[in-house]
């Protein structure tokens, strides 16, 4: 998505080999505007197989993306939540994901309320790295029995191994922007150039 | 918010003297149109004054009628952090929350680059009960220098004390809907009557 990465290119900030923030209109501070046009594209890419019913998401960068999604395709979103919100009742569907950074295993629910065999189901997240809660939604989908659209990325960084164990494992990725390299010493970005 | 009231009259799910789920659309699964509707009444009513041009809300609950309501102003929303985010740095306005369900402080954050002196900022939130995490974000907007439009809240529960406060220290809070009881035996929900 061209209007994404010259955004990336302008505002995002190098802060390793392996890590790039975009605090300033995705994970902290978000541009509406962008966030619209990006539902857009995914509504795009993703309204021509089977009808979507859901769109699920995780806590917290996922949700504003997830909702602009979500209100494209005139369905429901659902976020997963990391730690016990004040309301969430037991019967819930639990994935567990590995955190390489924190080197610890956390849990991420569902209530089985809003997702159902019934759903066929898009996957928004923001970034796809390692791909770990990827596959924690993916599963969380599977508990429901219900069927997978796909997943839509805002950014891969394609120098990880996420979009490979997904692609391997079948799943449709859709990423509007994917990163072969973040030049720490240049200051440089290097993306996978659009088909 | 007549459509507001009417869905938490359906899917409401009363739990106790004090406590009200709204799960199905606006604490897990988030109902796209609805919150649409609610940014544009926020709108209604906040535009009137002088010009807004900062929506800050705080993770995660916040972060869809933030955004719609951000979309209709046409300006960035930015949410705080209740926990360290990977890419957070150490710029940053930081405010104490107590919780009393808790019954611990936590520490809520937004980075200085997203807040200055020149913002006149729309603080939202989903819900109003005691009114802690409102006063921290009110606190966040004070150390950046930058004026406060007011408040915009999903759901008040006018028999706790955040609403008072608020109005008391002189904020313009303006709640969508406003709950006088919770009436656990009855499975009643009591609502302020709009004006
Ligand atoms: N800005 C930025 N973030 C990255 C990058 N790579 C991964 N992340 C995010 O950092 C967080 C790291 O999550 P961990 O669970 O600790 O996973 P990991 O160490 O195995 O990668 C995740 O945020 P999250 O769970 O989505 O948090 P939230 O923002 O939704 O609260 C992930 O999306 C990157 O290059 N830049
Ligand atoms: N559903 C529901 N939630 C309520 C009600 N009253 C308060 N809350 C929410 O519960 C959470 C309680 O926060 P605490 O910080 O523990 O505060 P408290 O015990 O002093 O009220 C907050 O969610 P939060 O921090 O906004 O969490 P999140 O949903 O954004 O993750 C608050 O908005 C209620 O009657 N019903």
């Amino acid at each position: 998505m061209k209007l994404l990465k010259e955004k990336i290119q302008q505002e995002g900030i190098i802060l390793s080999e392996s890590v790039l923030k975009v605090d300033s209109f995705l994970n902290h501070q978000i541009d509406p505007d962008l966030t619209v046009a990006m539902g857009k594209d995914f509504y795009q890419h993703f309204s021509k197989g089977k009808k979507v019913t859901k769109v699920l998401t995780i806590e917290s960068s996922g949700i504003a993306v997830g909702l602009t999604t979500a209100l494209e395709f005139g369905v429901p979103l659902v976020f997963a939540r990391k730690k016990k919100s004040l309301t969430m009742n037991n019967e819930v569907f639990v994935s567990k994901v590995y955190s390489f950074t924190k080197q610890e295993t956390n849990e991420i629910t569902v209530s089985k309320k809003f997702l159902s065999a019934d759903d066929h189901v898009l996957i928004i997240d923001d970034f796809l790295a390692n791909g770990e809660a990827a596959l924690g939604l993916v599963s969380i989908v599977q508990q429901a029995g219900a069927s997978l659209a796909g997943m839509g990325i805002v950014i891969e960084k394609a120098f990880q191994d996420g979009g490979q164990k997904l692609r391997n494992a079948g799943f449709h990725v859709y990423s509007l922007a994917q990163i072969i390299r973040l030049d720490h010493e240049k200051k440089k970005i290097e993306f996978r150039e659009e088909a």
